[in-house]
């Protein structure tokens, strides 16, 4: 998959916008946490889509967003 | 949300279904 650019997701419909980010976003969280990959995806798709973007481009930063959701996850389901 | 079904789970090849409710 080639990377994912601002242009690329202004051509698609909102609804495909977070699809797109989504596919590209679910396999990075997989390579961490396989069990709860769905589920934090679906936590991250909740941010807006400039700052995923940003997210997608810099791996250390996803990290620590993903370890959040991690966090945020499982205290949730406490 | 303190919701069961939060967060909306997504899953490769499928249409989330966390949009449009965010």
């Amino acid at each position: 998959q080639e990377p994912l650019t601002a242009s690329m997701l202004a051509a698609a419909p909102p609804q495909e916008q977070k699809q797109m980010i989504g596919e590209r976003l679910y396999p990075l969280i997989h390579a961490m946490h396989p069990m709860l990959a769905g589920k934090i995806t679906g936590m991250l798709l909740e941010i807006d889509n400039s700052e995923l973007l940003l997210l997608l481009e810099s791996p250390d930063s996803l990290h620590s967003k993903i370890e959040e959701a991690v966090a945020v996850l499982q205290a949730h389901q406490a | 949300s303190s919701s069961v079904n939060w967060p909306p789970e997504f899953r490769p090849g499928e249409p989330w279904k966390g949009y449009p409710n965010i």
